[in-house]
């Protein structure tokens, strides 16, 4: 599957 | 980063020094509710498992330590710490909020964005924050008049989310394939419970005069 979005928020 | 992002976080900061200056220097947590600072603590130690390997910036990794560091002392003051435990009336501040994080949790199990146990436990502190808030809400609905500093500090932390959606619009017109739907409908849901205290805290703060906000 995609990779999930980058967590780049907090 | 974009400003409006930086001005959330520095909201949502705000909201900290505002709440942890009150029931340090004021020597009292009246009007604050520990169920809301406990889902918080929740909110924060879940969310931020991550900042042991997804270090996306300095600032992001900063930030997490202060957040889990800032709501745990502040659950810690407000429940052990002498005077402030005994200005907390837990008959007052009893919103069950065993009725939160359990539908959380089934949400976080069933709606995310892979089948980890981390995404389902980052979906589970999304959505518990966008409800976090309610036995504050209910707690300053129950006394009917908002103490100045906490009406500043509920002001700063709808604040802080609001303008994460304005953060989440910005990325989503400047960056190809930015779609976060969970944070986007849990942000809304968030914003959304803040609005009749934003009427109530406007209308007391529109004549400049500091008028105690009064909720019906």
């Amino acid at each position: 599957g995609n990779k999930p979005p980058a967590k780049d928020e907090l | 980063m974009n400003i409006f992002r930086f001005l959330g976080d520095m909201s949502h900061i705000l909201s900290f020094v505002i709440l942890l200056l009150k029931i340090t220097q004021g020597k009292s947590a009246a009007g604050i509710s520990l169920r809301t600072q406990e889902l918080y603590m929740i909110v924060f130690c879940s969310r931020y498992l991550d900042l042991f390997w997804n270090f996306s910036s300095l600032y992001n990794s900063f930030l997490k330590v202060v957040f889990i560091a800032c709501s745990s002392a502040i659950v810690y003051i407000i429940r052990f710490k002498s005077p402030q435990k005994d200005t907390w009336n837990p008959e007052l501040d009893n919103f069950p909020i065993q009725y939160l994080i359990g539908p959380c949790a089934v949400a976080g199990l069933l709606i995310n964005q892979d089948w980890t146990p981390f995404e389902m436990i980052w979906a589970f502190s999304i959505y518990l924050e966008a409800v976090a808030i309610l036995p504050q809400l209910f707690l300053l609905q129950k006394q009917g008049e908002v103490e100045n500093l906490t009406s500043h500090y509920v002001a700063a932390l709808g604040a802080y989310r609001g303008l994460y959606l304005m953060n989440w619009v910005y990325r989503y017109f400047t960056e190809d394939d930015y779609l976060q739907r969970i944070v986007w409908f849990a942000g809304t849901v968030q914003t959304g419970l803040y609005i009749d205290f934003f009427y109530h805290y406007y209308q007391s703060k529109r004549g400049g005069l500091s008028r105690p906000v009064k909720l019906p």
